[in-house]
């Protein structure tokens, strides 16, 4: 589902914060 | 090589992806579903972003979105 892989892309997001 | 539908969530797999063609963290995320690798969705999070911190993809923002990817 989508609104699982948008939650994802923020916690990852969040993850590479510093990276992005 | 993983049955049909089943993928790996490896380093060698998000670097052909990435190699591939410029992608978001949600697209990679669409490949490594979890139904599909049997992650559970933090274990998906912190091994993509373990593998990207690793990998040091180029970035580039396309249409206001961060993109990764791999120059060959």
């Amino acid at each position: 589902s989508s609104s699982e892989a948008d939650e994802m892309a923020a916690a990852l997001e969040a993850e590479l914060n510093d990276f992005m | 090589t993983p049955s049909s539908g089943e993928v790996q969530l490896t380093e060698e797999a998000v670097r052909r992806y990435l190699s591939r063609k410029p992608m978001t963290t949600k697209d990679l995320l669409k490949k490594f579903q979890t139904k599909r690798t049997g992650l559970s969705s933090d274990a998906t999070v912190n091994a993509l972003a373990q593998l990207l911190k690793r990998l040091d993809p180029e970035r580039k923002l396309i249409a206001d979105k961060m993109h990764f990817f791999l120059k060959e």
